[in-house]
């Protein structure tokens, strides 16, 4: 758990670097971050109602506070803006959006605004990387530092479902199948993006996924 | 049904 908070925390790191000492957001999908934000803030809504711990509270507001300034950078800055792939980062995320609100509505635990929400935002993580990972296969030559923020942010949920494993064998009654089957649909998606940034890895080279 | 999992992961 804390390994895959820990490359969810660095992922956002690395893009903020590379956005921050580059000066350019080429190659990384606005649609995709707008999509993680929606992820965040519906999931956290509970942020000032349940306290679980400050490390939770902490991790919650970093994750919304940073991936606004991500979004901020892309669509504000004067000179990142200019470098932000458009015409390429053509997603249609209605296709993702509707349908997993549409499936937490029917699939949930309970039926309330703050329940479905939540699942909705479960539902919409797994597919999230979507446009991130269109964007890639269009881009030739990919920078390091955007592979290497998928690769982190691949890894994290790849790491949460070893800690599902862990507490379902070491905790009495911890069930929750919508978050375990979504996490690993989450997860497969990456597969392929896996396969290519490690072969790319071992050989030295620029990641380049084929189309 | 079962008790919902307490959502104390992130």
């Amino acid at each position: 758990r804390e390994a895959g908070d820990m490359t969810h925390l660095f992922s956002i790191i690395v893009l903020l670097l590379k956005i921050n000492a580059t000066k350019s957001c080429s190659g990384v999908s606005l649609k995709t971050q707008e999509l993680y934000l929606l992820v965040f803030v519906t999931r956290y809504l509970d942020l000032f109602q349940s306290y679980i711990s400050l490390y939770n509270s902490c991790m919650k507001f970093i994750f919304i506070v940073s991936s606004g300034c991500i979004i901020g950078y892309m669509r504000k800055h004067k000179v990142v803006s200019q470098t932000y792939d458009a015409e390429q980062d053509t997603f249609r995320v209605a296709f993702l959006v509707w349908p997993s609100f549409l499936l937490a509505a029917v699939i949930n635990q309970k039926l309330s605004v703050m329940e479905i929400l939540w699942t909705f935002s479960i539902y919409l993580e797994s597919v999230a990387i979507l446009p991130q990972l269109v964007l890639l296969q269009r881009t030739k030559n990919v920078d390091n530092l955007t592979s290497n923020y998928v690769f982190l942010l691949g890894s994290y949920r790849g790491l949460y479902l070893l800690n599902w494993i862990y507490r379902c064998l070491t905790e009495e009654g911890y069930r929750q199948w919508i978050v375990w089957i979504s996490g690993l649909l989450q997860t497969a998606i990456y597969c392929d993006f896996f396969y290519y940034y490690l072969k790319s890895w071992r050989k030295n080279e620029r990641l380049s996924l084929p189309s | 049904t079962a008790p919902a999992t307490p959502k104390d992961e992130l």
